[in-house]
């Protein structure tokens, strides 16, 4: 017995690499991440609501196949017109995906446009980093709404995501509604708008990657401020801030190189 | 080639037979001794740690995997396929075509299967990547 331990042991010691070791192992495994160096991101995107998505939606692929299956994490909240609009139809398409990448919001302006009031949101999502051959198959913006207080529990808004597609100086930008619809005042949770048509329309053509708006209105029409409906924005918590996620599919077949 | 017209079997030839075959079959001896020191082809395990990378700042899972490598000695597959009188073929054959090299079978992986890794890139978005026949599943004799 003790040879056949020290033998599966012995297979599992992995010592301490010498330098140039470490250069050649690392060297390696970039090539087969298909990376031209390591990345260096900055540190305090660690911690936002994006990386902690992923990193719920890694575990929930590497439990697949189990017998309890694993959930979409972030389950969308309800709206007034019943169940979550969840825009990934069933937990396939993370079987499916080669790839899923989550985009960091670039930019955030809280816009009061005059002459007419009109409280809005802007978003910016770089997609001009995807690796390439690969291809949009689902892509959705994901907003998080906290809950308000001083709201009374039947009061309701209509909250409203556009794509920008043309912007001007002294007037409002042309948008392009993408969805709308109507959530409570007492709800809170995500918030998902489905963005898959529109990711693969600033995949294709990066120049018109003008970002999103987002406008909340009362129910009588009047614009309301996001933030006072617990719409949680750039100055939110981390771990609720706004984000993108696309998922893909390779369009071709990676054969690694042997070694 | 047979030789014509010898009546007699010489008898100091057959006594150099003897002498070739039984030192074909120590030879046979040796290398499959040998053989058997040098490990038959198998997995073999090497753990690649991130950490050990010094890779934990970017790659956020997972911590490290198993990489398994192919390594060892390897005989003809003989199988269904390859019996002893396709393997004289095959092995006539390469040698009319080429006769310096000798097709010499490789341990190489039989079965892959896929790893998913999740990091960050430089403008810390997050990608969450299959990486399809990453890791070794099984090694066999190709």
């Amino acid at each position: 017995n003790f040879t056949l331990d020290n033998e599966v042991h012995s297979s599992f010691i992995h010592r301490r690499l010498k330098s140039q070791e470490r250069r050649e192992m690392q060297r390696e495994i970039l090539s087969i991440l298909g990376l031209p160096h390591r990345p260096r991101p900055h540190l305090h995107g660690k911690h936002n609501a994006a990386p902690m998505f992923m990193l719920d939606l890694y575990n929930a692929m590497s439990t697949e196949g189990k017998e309890d299956g694993y959930s979409y994490p972030y389950k969308p909240i309800f709206t007034t017109q019943g169940p979550p609009i969840a825009t990934l139809q069933d937990n396939n398409f993370l079987n499916d995906a080669d790839m899923v990448m989550s985009f960091v919001n670039l930019v955030e302006r809280d816009t009061e446009f005059l002459p007419v009031w009109r409280h809005h949101r802007e978003f910016r999502f770089d997609l001009s980093r995807i690796p390439e051959g690969e291809a949009v198959t689902t892509a959705e913006f994901r907003i998080y709404k906290g809950f308000i207080h001083e709201r009374f529990d039947n009061e309701t808004f209509r909250i409203s995501v556009y794509q920008v597609l043309e912007e001007h100086i002294d007037r409002e930008s042309d948008l392009f509604l993408l969805d709308s619809r109507v959530i409570w005042a007492a709800e809170d949770g995500w918030l998902v708008f489905d963005l898959t048509v529109t990711s693969n329309q600033w995949v294709l053509n990066p120049g018109h990657n003008l970002g999103l708006q987002l406008a909340l209105e009362s129910t009588d029409g009047v614009s309301v401020n996001p933030r006072l409906a617990g719409l949680i924005g750039r100055s939110g918590p981390q771990n609720k801030q706004p984000f993108m996620v696309a998922f893909f599919k390779a369009t071709e077949v990676h054969l690694r190189s042997i070694r | 080639s047979a030789t014509g017209g010898a009546k007699q079997r010489n008898p100091n030839r057959s006594k150099g037979a003897n002498k070739g075959q039984e030192a074909l079959r120590v030879a046979n001896i040796a290398e499959n001794s040998s053989a058997d020191q040098k490990q038959a082809c198998k997995k073999h395990e090497l753990y690649v740690s991130f950490r050990d990378l010094g890779w934990q700042d970017w790659i956020i899972a997972p911590e490290g995997y198993a990489a398994y490598y192919c390594e060892g000695e390897c005989a003809f597959p003989l199988n269904s396929y390859m019996n002893a009188t396709n393997h004289a073929i095959v092995q006539t054959l390469v040698h009319l075509i080429n006769p310096d090299t000798i097709p010499k079978p490789c341990c190489a992986p039989t079965q892959l299967h896929a790893i998913s890794v999740l990091y960050f890139d430089d403008s810390s978005n997050v990608i969450l990547k299959k990486y399809r026949n990453m890791v070794v599943r099984a090694c066999g004799c190709h």
